[in-house]
């Protein structure tokens, strides 16, 4: 486990996030 | 509700997947190219085109490090995980909880159901098991289909492209439900970073797009995405995961740019993720080839006795018939049978298994191929059909009796009397001569009665007549001397007596005197 490096997660692409505005929610169909 | 008009209640596109078997897995591609921007800005993009020649045997969507990996909201790198299924090409699926790492949207893996999200719409790619190959947008009664269930689903976020045409404009309507709040979603369409896709061409080929990038530095958004996909003729594509989550490993190396910084952030490092989707050699059907082959580049190479296409019959299951089993030497023949197909009886004079009995039947007896048993012609009995019937027995199996008069012989066979000697059937002369005497004296005596007027009444009549008149008379009798006894006993009980003056008697005088006398009163 020593040799894998672990992403910092910096790079989020997101469709639905809070950060940015309004939660979201998402259409459900049955 | 949000869906143009044009496609009805149709959500989903499907495409029957292509079956190249002769082909190799997949082709993977690379692409360095140059993307203007609508402001007229010039870039270098690179990535990978992947095509899958047979998506239905090849393609699975695999649980972060193997089943069981979204239970356990489980992260891992994408070589990880490719490794559990020897994948030649694989790349990040479905998107994911960054925080919690909980698996999101709708997942099935190798036909089990990971996840169920009730029918969310967002994208869809999904195998049914007949190898459809569907796009689009899924309610939950089509995820839990039983009919033709889906073996590989997995949930993007935007439907690139639909029957060849961008579809990013209608998918936002789709996929968010307050045009409001779609400020965030477009940014998310219109950013540049890194992206992945999976589409379909014309072919049903599977295309599985990957490009490296950095979200607001480098990359592709989904416009252009959509856009080189289409250039690619591409039919139906979603976009899945991207940004630091895409990530593309060949043949079990990394071969993509991660925009994630390693720590120290001096260097790129890919990031764990949740579902990767999988391209790896053709399984077989069934993928152990029911235990009996080997899976050969899709192929099962069934040991011998068994039979292709998944090892799971035997080469002589219908040709043994009701005779013999079939075994992976070939058919093993019940007792009494045999032929390469179990369909000829043993040869006459052989029984048992494999007919390698030799019957012991004499007199001509029938033997029975299974057991060896004799059946014994007329007149014969015993195990081997050896003893002659004995003396006043005849018939199969020596059961009837001879109906000769005057202890004569019958035939064995047939039962017909002999009056006549016969010396085979070793009966003593002295014997014969007797029965011969007496049948004649028989038949003489039978003649005779034949020549005879018949009486009006037989002897029997007569003896009953006979019988009858003796006890008429023996009762008359009886009942005679009853009678008389009786009157002599009431004889004795009347006693009494009674005088009468006669007049005369015997010429007596009339004055005459009362003289003694008697009367009978009967």
């Amino acid at each position: 486990c020593k040799d894998i490096r672990h992403s910092s997660d910096d790079d989020l692409l997101l469709p639905y996030t809070k950060s940015h505005g309004p939660s979201h929610s998402h259409r459900y169909v049955r | 509700d949000c869906q143009p008009v044009a496609h009805g209640t149709v959500t989903h596109e499907t495409q029957a997947a292509s079956k190249h078997s002769n082909s190799p897995v997949l082709e993977s591609n690379i692409f360095i190219s140059d993307i203007t921007d609508d402001s007229g800005t010039h870039r270098w993009v690179s990535g990978h085109i992947t095509e899958v020649h047979d998506p239905l045997r090849s393609v699975s969507v695999l649980e972060p490090g193997g089943p069981g990996g979204c239970a356990h909201n489980h992260r891992e790198l994408v070589e990880v995980t490719a490794k559990t299924r020897k994948c030649l090409v694989a790349q990040n699926g479905g998107y994911f909880d960054t925080h919690t790492g909980q698996c999101l949207g709708n997942i099935i893996s190798d036909g089990k159901l990971v996840r169920n999200s009730g029918g969310i719409q967002n994208a869809q790619f999904g195998i049914r098991k007949d190898g459809t190959l569907v796009f689009g947008y899924l309610s939950e009664d089509d995820i839990l289909d039983q009919e033709n269930p889906f073996v590989q689903l997995i949930s993007g976020v935007v439907w690139l492209l639909r029957k060849g045409e961008i579809y990013i404009n209608e998918s936002i309507q789709a996929e968010c439900d307050k045009t409001q709040e779609t400020g965030n979603f477009r940014h998310f369409v219109d950013v540049i970073s890194a992206r992945t896709a999976v589409g379909h061409d014309k072919e049903g080929k599977l295309i599985l797009f990957h490009v490296d990038g950095q979200t607001d530095v480098r990359g592709m958004n989904l416009w252009q995405v959509a856009k080189f996909l289409k250039d690619q003729n591409v039919m139906n594509a979603i976009n899945l995961d991207g940004g630091g989550s895409a990530t593309y490993v060949l043949n079990g190396s990394l071969a993509s740019y991660p925009s994630d910084h390693c720590n120290p952030s001096k260097w790129r490092c890919p990031r764990a993720i949740s579902t990767v989707l999988c391209i790896h050699e053709r399984l077989c059907q069934p993928e152990d080839c029911s235990g009996h082959g080997r899976c050969v580049e899709g192929q099962c190479v069934c040991q011998h006795g068994w039979s292709t296409p998944g090892c799971a019959n035997l080469t002589c299951q219908a040709e043994c018939g009701e005779h013999g089993i079939c075994t992976e030497n070939g058919c093993v023949c019940d007792a009494g049978w045999m032929g390469l197909y179990c369909s000829q009886v043993c040869t006459a004079g052989l029984y048992g298994d494999g007919c390698n009995q030799t019957c012991t039947c004499a007199n001509g007896g029938s033997c029975d191929p299974v057991h060896g048993r004799c059946t014994c012609p007329a007149g014969f009995h015993g195990d081997s059909c050896e003893q002659e019937c004995p003396i006043g027995f005849y018939g199969l199996n020596c059961k009837q009796l001879c109906q000769c008069q005057d202890m004569c012989p019958c035939d064995a066979a047939t039962g017909s009397c002999n009056t006549t000697y016969q010396g085979e059937r070793n009966i003593s002369l002295h014997r014969a001569g007797h029965c011969l005497a007496t049948q004649m004296w028989r038949e003489w005596r039978q003649e005779e009665e034949a020549q005879a007027p018949r009486p009006y009444l037989s002897e029997q009549s007569w003896l009953v007549v006979c019988s009858i008149l003796a006890t008429s008379l023996l009762a008359s009798l009886t009942g005679n001397l009853i009678q008389t006894c009786r009157k002599c006993k009431a004889r004795r009980q009347r006693a009494d007596y009674s005088y009468l003056p006669l007049g005369e008697i015997n010429g007596a005088t009339e004055r005459g005197e009362m003289k003694s006398g008697k009367v009978l009163f009967q």
